[in-house]
């Protein structure tokens, strides 16, 4: 996946770390200390349409590039920025009746994003 | 990112100013983490929970701490067995000995010791059977009764008989005489000694206690 940096307006990962004592949240979620709720942003150009992620590589975006210039009118969009790899969130934390509870959340941590 | 006429890309709506932004994506993250865990809002604690509570719970949750050695290695296992030697016997009565060297259990914590062994019966009998745990007396070195088990045996095969405290120290001390005496006539106590491949034994699970390792015998 591409990291979003600076100016960056293709589709990347943006990182967003939420920390539980920041929202008040740290006395009933005992670990972690906090949520990577990362989220894909940015945009999905034609010639980068189904590149998830990695799998790009500046010369196909290029020779790409040129496929989609020739192709009549390139329009944005059909193409979404979407996360391509995933890991699930482990959460210690008491319940109402003051038990500890463990659990495991699929699919809440985004690791890369990608074209789709 | 702000497209030039400052809409956002996906949506269309008027892009947020950064606090704003952060708020929303702060609101996202609290709703996401309740739905996913069917709560419609954050557990309010009703009592405060020990620190000690939850540091148990957390060592249950990661196992044993850092640096215990896994329980196989705090000691090894191993089952030492010995068999049958015939001491003095008459007719209802039988003494048998076993011995263990120092080298197999010497430092070691005998955990237990089963008594095996093997009797033919008559079909639909019921053979009584008592088992006398010796001891050395050190006063006159003669054996005196620590314990006795009652045994009712009611059909052909091995048996086993798991013997208590007193002969798990008398293991440690290298050897365990026990005295067979029948309570019926249906089988004498010798019959129990068998021919060579039926051979009373005992089997004593010791553990190393750490002070030195000794191989399976």
């Amino acid at each position: 996946g591409i990291d979003c940096q600076g100016g960056s307006r293709m589709c990347c990962r943006q990182e967003f770390f939420v920390d539980f004592r920041e929202i008040g949240w740290d006395d009933w979620i005992i670990q972690p200390e906090g949520y990577a709720m990362n989220f894909c942003t940015g945009q999905c150009p034609l010639h980068v349409a189904g590149i998830p992620g990695i799998a790009a590589s500046f010369h196909t975006a290029v020779l790409n590039l040129l496929k989609a210039n020739t192709a009549t009118g390139t329009t944005e969009g059909g193409s979404c920025c979407v996360p391509t790899a995933q890991k699930p969130l482990s959460l210690l934390y008491y319940d109402r009746d003051s038990n500890i509870v463990k659990t495991d959340i699929p699919d809440m941590v985004v690791e890369a994003c990608g074209c789709s | 990112t702000p497209r030039a006429d400052n809409q956002c890309l996906v949506c269309g709506e008027p892009t947020l100013d950064l606090e704003s932004q952060r708020k929303l994506l702060l609101n996202l993250a609290k709703r996401s983490i309740l739905d996913k865990l069917h709560l419609s809002q954050r557990p309010i604690l009703s009592q405060p929970v020990s620190r000690a509570a939850l540091r148990t719970a957390l060592q249950h949750l990661r196992g044993p701490p850092q640096g215990a050695l896994p329980e196989a290695d705090r000691g090894q296992e191993y089952e030492i067995i010995s068999f049958a030697e015939t001491g003095l016997s008459n007719i209802n009565q039988t003494r048998l000995d076993f011995h263990f060297s120092d080298r197999t259990v010497g430092g070691m914590e005998v955990q237990q010791v089963r008594l095996m062994f093997f009797v033919q019966l008559p079909p639909n009998t019921i053979w009584t059977l008592k088992v006398r745990v010796l001891v050395l007396d050190p006063h006159d070195a003669n054996f005196t009764l620590a314990t006795q088990h009652l045994l009712e045996v009611d059909a052909s095969g091995w048996h086993q008989l798991f013997l208590g405290p007193e002969a798990q120290a008398a293991c440690s001390q290298g050897h365990l005489p026990l005295e067979l005496v029948s309570e019926s006539q249906i089988a004498q106590s010798s019959d129990i000694l068998g021919g060579a491949a039926h051979r009373p034994f005992v089997v004593a699970r010791v553990r190393v206690g750490g002070k030195q390792r000794v191989r399976r015998h």
